[in-house]
């Protein structure tokens, strides 16, 4: 612990990664902003799916322009970059809206990153048994989180870790991003034990619960990929461009 | 969809260009 400080210091690594983390309210700001603006879209689709479905866009490009302005992520080239973003976009995804609903959600419904509430029962009623039974797992973990506790540093810290959650003998520099991956490790492990020392064995629970977010991930992808087939997503939707991309 | 080459999709092409505006 630094001298003179209230308690135990945060490892430089998080520090760096709270001062790029956007403010809800900032993102929140520019994505309603960029809702209000008329789509082009499909008359035979309903208007609330539609929404929903420019909003994950809009996330998406958020999310990106995140991963752009990491720390080690920016010094890479391009061609390393798509294939970390490719690995991970569904997974940020899901995370950003995990953590929306740790840090800001009430029990019993849903935050969008627009700040509307949607109640379970709503989507237990609307949404179709596929959607539906991805929003309650979702909400498991959500649960899982909160009672572990997870903060803003660790969130970051977890973001930055599914950010470069690849093997690197899939990229061209592989001793940046393994050396980034240890010590993304090691500030996690760090920060959990200095913090959190009455609970055992956080950084392992936190591990755990990026192999549920793994999970959710794909089955969320493969409910993009059914409403695909069934012809159910707007033209040019972004998430289905990324799913078609080809992967490592 | 559009995509780039090798599969890479063009909108991550686009928000990772500094040369190209993002759609």
């Amino acid at each position: 612990p630094e001298p003179f400080s209230g308690g135990p210091s945060v490892p430089e690594l998080i520090l760096q990664l709270l001062q790029l983390e956007p403010e809800e309210d900032q993102v929140r700001a520019r994505i309603v902003g960029c809702l209000q603006e008329p789509a082009k879209g499909r008359p035979d689709q309903p208007a609330p799916f539609s929404l929903l479905c420019r909003m994950a866009d809009q996330t998406f490009i958020s999310i990106v322009d995140w991963a752009r302005r990491c720390m080690v992520f920016k010094e890479l080239e391009v061609a390393d970059q798509m294939t970390l973003l490719q690995n991970c976009w569904s997974e940020l995804l899901v995370f950003d809206h995990i953590y929306r609903q740790v840090q800001y959600g009430k029990e019993g419904s849903i935050l969008l990153v627009t700040g509307q509430e949607v109640e379970l029962s709503v989507v237990a009623s609307q949404a179709g048994s596929l959607l539906h039974s991805l929003v309650l797992r979702a909400q498991e973990l959500v649960l899982q989180l909160h009672a572990l506790q997870l903060d803003r540093q660790e969130f970051v810290c977890l973001k930055f870790l599914i950010l470069l959650s690849l093997d690197v003998k899939f990229l061209n520099n592989h001793s940046l991003v393994k050396d980034a991956q240890e010590k993304a490790n090691a500030a996690l492990l760090d920060y959990t034990l200095c913090h959190y020392p009455h609970c055992g064995d956080k950084f392992q629970q936190l591990l755990l619960c990026l192999v549920e977010v793994r999970a959710l991930s794909v089955q969320a992808k493969e409910y993009l990929y059914h409403k695909h087939l069934g012809n159910e997503m707007p033209r040019n939707n972004l998430l289905i461009e990324m799913l078609q991309a080809k992967q490592t | 969809p559009c995509q780039g080459p090798v599969g890479r999709p063009a909108i991550l092409q686009a928000l990772l260009s500094p040369s190209l505006r993002a759609r």
